[in-house]
Formats: structure tokens, sequence, C-alpha cells
């Protein structure tokens, strides 16, 4: 599965 | 975390404390772009859509929080405070922002990291937090002086994003196959828009004299 877009970021 | 995105938070974090202090210490928001603050709260509240879904840390979901508040508490101040609202420009706070939140959407359902509603809206919040200083830096060239605190707001709002630069740049480095390129492109697109004010801000702080931008 499509990881998804990891936003850890503000 | 590195250093760079911890001192990008945190001058991010500075500029909204002191745009906060000069509307409450001078009960004025003269000089502040009331369109600006509006698109800041719209890039909020769609990049963190994930707030409730998405839990990274107590730090990330304590600056979300706080990023969201402030900007939607500034609005309400120069929409509806009584005092604050009589010392609005609007007659100078006249950029035509829709073109910017049409555009920034136009181009998110094109370049996104996944065709999906949190993805999109998370693409467009980046673009328009590219441009949504347009309508402050417009008006700041319209309204002659600038007082300190709305220029240190400003300066940090722009200085925040170059951190972010350092930040994604350490990352790809350090990180395998780290890549941003939506919001890396964005960012420098954001800091460029900023070269100018930097410049004028810079010789203001030379020469010891008032910011003043050339209309």
């Amino acid at each position: 599965v499509e990881l998804p877009a990891n936003h850890d970021e503000l | 975390m590195n250093v760079f995105r911890l001192a990008g938070d945190m001058t991010h974090l500075l500029s909204i404390l002191l745009l906060l202090l000069k509307i409450y210490a001078t009960k004025s928001c003269s000089g502040v772009s009331r369109k600006t603050q509006e698109l800041y709260a719209i890039v909020f509240i769609f990049r963190y859509l994930d707030l409730f879904t998405d839990f990274i840390s107590v730090y990330n979901t304590f600056m979300k929080v706080v990023f969201i508040a402030s900007s939607l508490a500034i609005v309400w101040c120069m929409r509806f405070h009584p005092v604050v609202r009589r010392s609005y420009d609007r007659e100078l706070d006249t950029f035509r922002y829709f073109f910017l939140v049409g555009a920034s959407f136009a181009l998110a359902l094109i370049w996104h990291e996944k065709f999906s509603v949190q993805e999109v809206f998370w693409a467009f919040s980046i673009y328009l937090e590219a441009v949504a200083i347009l309508p402050q830096l417009v008006l700041l060239q319209r309204s002659g002086n600038v007082d300190n605190l709305t220029g240190q707001y400003v300066f940090f709002l722009g200085a925040y994003r170059a951190f972010y630069i350092l930040n994604w740049i350490y990352r790809y480095l350090t990180e395998p196959r780290f890549t941003r390129w939506i919001a890396g492109t964005s960012g420098v697109v954001q800091t460029a828009l900023y070269a100018d004010f930097f410049y004028y801000y810079f010789i203001s702080w030379k020469n010891n004299s008032k910011l003043k931008l050339p209309a």
C-alpha cells in the first residue's frame, strides 16, 4: 500500500 | 527534529507573538493586512485537517492548535474587536486575494502528493502560504511608515521558511530517499517574495532609520 505522504512537519 | 526546523518553528511562533503583542499593546492593527491574516487562517485550517486523525507528537499537535487559534484570533480582532477594528487600513488593504486562493487550489489539483481530499488540501495550503504575504507587502508599500513591531513580524515570518529550507537540505543530506518537492519548491518561492523586504529591512537596521518600502 502506498505510504501516506508523511507530514511530520508543521 | 533538527535544529533548523526547531529554529524555523520558534521563529514562526515569535512572529505570531510579535503580531499579537502589537495588536494587544497598541490596541491597533494599523499597517497589518487583514487579508494576509485571513489567508494564513485558511492555510492553517487546510494544512492541519489531520489534527484529530494523525497524532505525531505533543509538540506537533500543540503547535498546530496554537497556529490555528492565533490566526483566527487575529482575524477576529481585526474584524470585530470594537477598538482594534477601527484602525484597520481598509482602503489600503485592497489586494484581490481571491485569485491567490483560486490559483493555489487549481495548482493543488494538478500537483499533489496523492489525489485525496487531505493531500490536495495540504498542497493547496502549501501553495497558498507561499503567496499569502503579498497583501501584507503591498500594504507596507502603500502605508508610508511601518511601525517596528509590524516590521519585525514580517521579518520573522519570512525568516521562518528560510530556516525550513535549511531543514529540508539537512534532511535530504542525512535521510535516505527524503524528498519534499512540493513544500521545498513552494518554500523557495515564498522566501524569495521577501527578498526586497529583507533588503530594505537590513538597510533600515544598518542606518538605524525607519523601515520604508519604496512605493
